[in-house]
Order: structure tokens, then sequence, then C-alpha cells
């Protein structure tokens, strides 16, 4: 799965998933990615998601949107992507990553499985990394 | 406002020989989308860009590198939401396209549909004048070797990191 979310310079907003699913899946499987609320969400007011993981645990916690209902009550985004995968992984046993902004141009990229290639551009710097702490 | 991109290439485990192609390829894709916002671009335009490229990127599991099905065969699922309208578009079980995130992006701007599935998104896709590739042309050797080794082990996935999509 891959996946991106903006802020532009207007304070619009957006998120983007895409994914070949899961390895082995039946035919017809369609995971967490097209769902609204779960492969991504994305609302001026709050800010953005797109997440990977684990898609049916991804859809039965609405990831992408439990998050940011956690930055509605005032979390930072690093809080509310922690608190929505720890939920995730109590709750139904599933992993995952997310990548997330709010309207200030904050970002995280967030992940309980063991890896997960991301990266982040803003003020003209790169960033990027794919083990916890980098 | 400072704008910003984030991208993700897909959560795991990532093996030590694809980690660099991994890492090189979101910063790539970072840099594609960047641009995009740094030239007063939308932020739709520009994870639509990022994304594309990731699809194009036979290192991650979208587009030309997705995973097989049972059958050895591609099926591919995403989705685009504007925040600004809270539009959104999907597309799920699609084949023979080369960027799906692009198909979404259709969806949401030229039908009051949420989510197109299967054949009838691949219809979407000719109306749109969207060109099918070749499924073998999505199919790499690792996504190959990935299936072949689960069905001789016969079994259903590798580990709990492999049901990850």
């Amino acid at each position: 799965t891959v996946g991106a979310v903006a802020v532009d310079s207007d304070g619009n907003i957006a998120c983007a998933t895409s994914t070949g699913g899961m390895l082995n899946k039946m035919e017809g499987r369609v995971g967490d990615t097209p769902c609204i609320g779960c492969g991504g969400y994305a609302d001026n007011k709050i800010g953005a998601v797109s997440t990977t993981g684990h898609g049916e645990a991804i859809m039965k916690v609405t990831l992408a949107r439990l998050i940011l209902f956690h930055m509605e009550q005032g979390q930072s985004v690093e809080a509310a992507s922690d608190l929505g995968l720890a939920y995730m992984k109590s709750r139904v046993d599933g992993l995952g990553g997310v990548v997330t902004v709010d309207p200030q141009g904050h970002w995280a990229a967030r992940f309980s499985s063991p890896q997960m290639s991301w990266g982040a551009a803003q003020k003209d710097t790169l960033h990027y990394g794919l083990y916890t702490g980098e | 406002m400072l704008p910003v991109l984030v991208v993700h290439g897909g959560a795991g485990h990532i093996p030590k020989e694809r980690s660099e192609k991994s890492t090189a390829g979101v910063c790539s894709a970072v840099r594609a989308g960047y641009a995009i916002l740094q030239g007063g671009g939308s932020s739709m335009d520009a994870v639509v860009e990022a994304v594309s490229e990731l699809e194009n990127n036979p290192s991650f599991n979208a587009g030309c590198g997705s995973v097989l099905n049972v059958k050895g065969e591609v099926e591919m699922d995403a989705i685009v939401m504007d925040g600004k309208t809270l539009g959104s578009g999907a597309v799920s079980a699609v084949r023979c396209i080369a960027n799906p995130v692009q198909l979404a992006r259709l969806v949401m701007d030229k039908t009051s549909h949420a989510c197109l599935t299967a054949e009838g998104a691949t219809q979407f896709a000719s109306a749109m004048g969207v060109p099918t590739v070749p499924q073998e042309s999505l199919i790499t050797e690792y996504s190959r070797i990935e299936v072949t080794e689960i069905h001789e082990a016969g079994r259903t996935v590798f580990t709990k990191e492999g049901k990850m999509g």
C-alpha cells in the first residue's frame, strides 16, 4: 500500500491511498483502502490521514477517522496517530501505519508494524525513515 | 501557510534487499508531489502525483508491483479525498490500469458516486479514456516469487506481517 497527505498554500488538505491489497487474497477481497474513513480521510477543519497495514483491522476501527477524532479532541498529530494505532492493536490485534497532517501543517509518520517507509517535505527540507525513531 | 507533503510506502516487514529502493522511492515521490505544492498547486494534485509515482515504482505494493491474489492476478484499490469539499472517489478490485489513484480522482470529479468496483470501474475507465495495460505489465518477478512460495508451502499467508496490504 502507498499513500500521501498534503496541505497546500491555500490551506486545503487532501489524501490519497492506493494498494494491490493483501498477498494471496481471495478474488474480490476489498480491504480498507477504498473505504472512506478507513484507508484515508481528509477534512480542512481537522486534518488528513492515509493508512496502511492489516486492512480488515483498519476497517473495524475506521482508523483514519478515529485518528482525526482524537485530533478534534485536541490531540497532536503524533499523539492522535499513536492513539489510533494503539487502539487498533489492543482491540483487534491489528498492526499498521499512518501519515497524518493538520491544517497548521504539523505532520506525523507513525507505525506499529516493524517498519514503514515514509517521506515528508516541508520548508524545502526532506525527511524520511524506515524504522521506528527515524 | 507552509505547504507540506507526507507519503508512505506501506507498513510491514521490508526485506533488507528492498529497503534502499523503498526509501529512495518514497523520497522521489515526495519530491514530485512537493514540487507541485511549491509551484502553487493544490494538495489534491500533489497527493495524486506522489501516489502515481509510487504506483509506477515496482518496489511498492500498488500499481506495478501489486501483490497477487490467490489466482495469481492483480486487483487494485484506491481512494482520494478533498478536505475542502469532503468530496471523495474510490475504485476497488480494478484491473489492468496503471494508476488506480487517477481513476479514483475521476470518480470524484466526474461522477456523483463515492466508489466504483470491478467491471464497473473498468467500464468507467474506458469511458474516461483511461488506457488499459496488460496485466503482465503490473506483475513483477518479486510478486510471482512471493505467491509461489506461499502456494508451495501450502499456506495462505507468510506471517502476521504478510497479511498487511
